[in-house]
């Protein structure tokens, strides 16, 4: 069954799963340990190696192989941990396990557009006006009407010597917001990438003295970006096409990678976000199988109560009209055949002497007689009317 | 009763050569 239809067949909105959509990503880390080697850390030994793919590896990995960075000596101490997700996703939480002393400082930010700009999720800080001028956050989260980046308590130590940084899309969005009907809760959970800034390091009595700082490097694991591949309530799916990217497995006469359109022949109405209660599906437009393409119109949208908007292009077979639905000049509807019959419409066949013109009445497909003629196609003289000579009168009344 | 079909053979064209139909 498809969770994208009922059992009936109509349609309902439909989600992918919840997955770690930074599982086997590739992560862009600004640093790492191993060039040139050191005793510790070698890149180009696999034993000693501690590359940024130890991040997200599946099934996890274990603290004693981490990706570390180099031992830094100076400020500013930033590195940078980059996951592109592929495409958009949207967000439930995001976790780093820190395999050494979790840092004092931490920046998780987000990109709607594949890295081109960059947003704040949240900040991680045992100062947060000195490291990110913002007070920390209340326990009542985000003050304003949306959601917002706020300022969470730095990662706390483990006893062994590791901690967790953990972030949830709703530690920075108020209560009672309705993904369904709020447009600014979806583009707060929307992201194509997501990038973690360390920016500082935890120091013995966590000074603030920078200048203090000794030597360090931040060692960490198990990157995961919880969330479900966003197709905007029109797939329950997502899956790698033949280009290798990942897409959704668009239903309800969608297409795009987020399901963000309807398919070309699909524009009676305009596409919209499914809904827990309304699948809202692209519906194709009513042609009665005389054209392949069609437009959508917003007017005769309107005018028909929101109901259907689109227009029929290009119909074949002798067809007209917004939905193809009667016949073209010349030509008249075969009462014997059903509308989306190939030869629903018949030619006029008006006679070139008994008929005034070409066209004929598209419902009857009687062409205009001349005077004292008659037929369908005024092929013969009326009663009490002969043929004569002339083509200009082809029927004179009998003497 | 069904009067027959025009006989096109019957029209004489010679004052309307220019309205006459291609066959």
């Amino acid at each position: 069954t498809d969770p994208c239809y009922e059992e009936g067949g109509a349609p309902r909105g439909c989600i992918p799963g919840l997955v770690n959509a930074a599982l086997g990503r590739e992560v862009l880390v600004s640093n790492t340990c191993g060039r040139p080697a050191t005793w510790a850390c070698d890149s180009s030994d696999l034993m000693r190696a501690h590359p940024p793919a130890l991040l997200t590896l599946a099934g996890g990995s274990t603290s004693s192989v981490c990706w570390r960075s180099e031992v830094l000596h100076r400020v500013p101490l930033n590195v940078t941990l980059t996951v592109p997700l592929g495409k958009a996703f949207e967000l439930v939480f995001v976790s780093l396990r820190f395999c050494s002393a979790p840092p004092a400082s931490v920046a998780l930010l987000k990109s709607q557009d594949h890295g081109h700009s960059w947003t704040p999720l949240g900040f991680f800080s045992s100062h947060c006006s000195l490291d990110y001028g913002r007070p920390p956050a209340s326990s009542d989260g985000p003050a304003g009407p949306g959601p917002e980046a706020l300022c969470f308590p730095a990662p706390q130590a483990h006893s062994d010597g590791g901690g967790l940084m953990a972030f949830s899309v709703q530690d920075g969005s108020p209560p009672g917001l309705d993904l369904d009907s709020s447009p600014v809760l979806q583009d707060w959970l929307t992201a194509t990438d997501i990038r973690i800034l360390l920016t500082r390091p935890s120091m013995p009595g966590d000074t603030k003295d920078l200048d203090a700082i000794v030597p360090y490097s931040y060692s960490a694991t198990e990157l995961q970006v919880g969330g479900r591949c966003k197709c905007n309530g029109h797939a329950s799916r997502c899956l790698l096409d033949t280009q290798g990217h990942l897409i959704c497995d668009c239903r309800h006469g969608t297409e795009g990678p987020d399901c963000g359109r309807c398919k070309p022949f699909y524009c009676d109405r305009p596409w919209q976000r499914a809904t827990a209660r309304e699948a809202h599906a692209c519906l194709a437009c009513s042609c009665n199988g005389h054209a392949r393409r069609c437009r959508f119109n917003m007017e005769l949208y309107r005018l028909s109560g929101r109901r259907s908007g689109g227009v029929c292009l290009n119909c074949r077979h002798n067809t007209a009209g917004r939905h193809c639905h009667y016949c073209r000049e010349g030509f008249y509807r075969d009462p014997d055949r059903a509308l989306n019959d190939r030869r629903a419409c018949r030619a006029c066949d008006c006679h070139p002497v008994g008929a005034a013109g070409k066209t004929c009445n598209q419902t009857t497909g009687q062409c205009p007689c001349k005077d004292g003629v008659t037929g369908l196609t005024c092929n013969r003289c009326a009663p009490g009317f002969q043929q004569s000579r002339s083509p200009v009168a082809p029927c004179v009344k009998t003497p | 009763d069904v009067m027959p079909t025009l006989d096109m053979a019957l029209f004489d064209w010679t004052d309307y050569e220019d309205l006459k139909p291609e066959v």
